[in-house]
């Protein structure tokens, strides 16, 4: 499920909310948990000038700056995340053992410039 | 598989899409650490704090192993060879930690047997079982020797080292468990006539399971980056 529902209704860059559902991809019958999980990706515009709330690199101040003067030759920076959590998945593998695996960088928790 | 779906479960470290037979329950170990670790998330995650060894999947392997029925001495209660298989664990992984749990249908301390004391060994199996063949050849120094008065619900032992052993396929050769009444016919005559089986207790034996954790470095970058 892929539904645009901003937290705060901005187009600055900051993550948007994207929910897994595992049984949506049909692997239902091999996770035991969870069904699903909210993943979000990052969107939103990377403006000059940069606030400091959008997380931004020295380079992306610079590449600002410079998009604001040619804005036809430099684009803005990419909205990318910036802090991700792992999440846990309990599964049956092959051997019907059962699996509890860790994956980091699963959850985007916050985005930036 | 969709490309899609191929490749979402290469990220996620899985070679094919499971499709597992049966269901079987899960064990209460792995339910109550995930649960912990859903909020908050761990800082590491590549460590298993409850064991405090490094590892970012933990697996419960089923005993494959089949009852060996002698019957002789009497005073064996159980003998039993322990079997798991090793092929879940990927190239790559690395085996941080492996714990046999033996587990009881109850606590059991059966009254006729007031004071009995159990002997349980766990010996290397040298040989995989033929067919039909009832002898189990086994590397007679035990690795685990232990005596108990009471049966417990559960026992466990660290098999970290033999286990990392059974990575190689032709080194897998599994256990033989023994559990006998210690130095006593397991028969013996009751005040009453009759005989005190004083195997009863261990009639509450369940099943084993070999509790496993492994860390794949491949997913551990962040640990990589930090060290």
């Amino acid at each position: 499920n892929s539904y645009y529902t901003p937290i705060t209704p901005s187009n600055l860059c900051k993550p948007r909310r994207l929910y897994i559902s595992f049984s949506d991809v049909g692997w239902e019958n091999w996770i035991i948990a969870p069904q699903g999980y909210m993943a979000n990706y990052c969107l939103g515009e990377c403006p000059f000038p940069l606030t400091a709330e959008l997380n931004s690199t020295n380079h992306a101040i610079l590449q600002t700056m410079v998009h604001s003067l040619d804005p036809e030759g430099t684009p803005q920076p990419c909205c990318v995340p910036v802090r991700l959590s792992p999440i846990s998945i309990l599964y049956y593998d092959n051997n019907d053992n059962v699996v509890l695996r860790h994956y980091e960088d699963m959850v985007v928790d916050e985005c930036g410039c | 598989l969709s490309p899609q779906e191929s490749m979402l479960l290469k990220s996620l470290g899985l070679a094919t899409k499971p499709s597992p037979r049966s269901l079987a329950p899960v064990p209460p170990v792995l339910w109550r650490i995930f649960q912990k670790r859903a909020v908050p998330p761990p800082e590491d995650s590549c460590r298993v704090e409850e064991f405090n060894v490094p590892g970012n999947i933990i697996r419960v392997l089923a005993d494959q192993g089949r009852f060996i029925h002698r019957g002789e001495p009497r005073s064996l209660c159980l003998e039993k060879r322990l079997y798991f298989n090793f092929s879940a664990l990927e190239e790559g992984e690395q085996l941080t930690m492996a714990q046999l749990e033996i587990k009881f249908s109850h606590n059991a301390y059966h009254a006729s047997s007031a004071g009995q004391v159990f002997e349980l060994n766990l010996y290397r199996a040298l040989q995989m079982p033929l067919r039909g063949m009832s002898s189990h050849m086994y590397n007679h120094r035990p690795l685990v020797a232990q005596s108990f008065a009471r049966v417990h619900k559960s026992l466990l032992f660290n098999l970290t080292e033999v286990a990392k052993d059974w990575r190689a396929p032709s080194r897998n050769l599994g256990l033989i468990l023994e559990i006998a009444v210690d130095g006593v016919d397991g028969m013996l005559a009751s005040p009453a006539g009759g005989l005190w089986n004083l195997c009863s207790s261990i009639d509450a034996f369940v099943d084993a399971s070999l509790l496993v954790v492994s860390l794949n470095p491949q997913q551990c970058k962040a640990t990589r980056k930090k060290r």
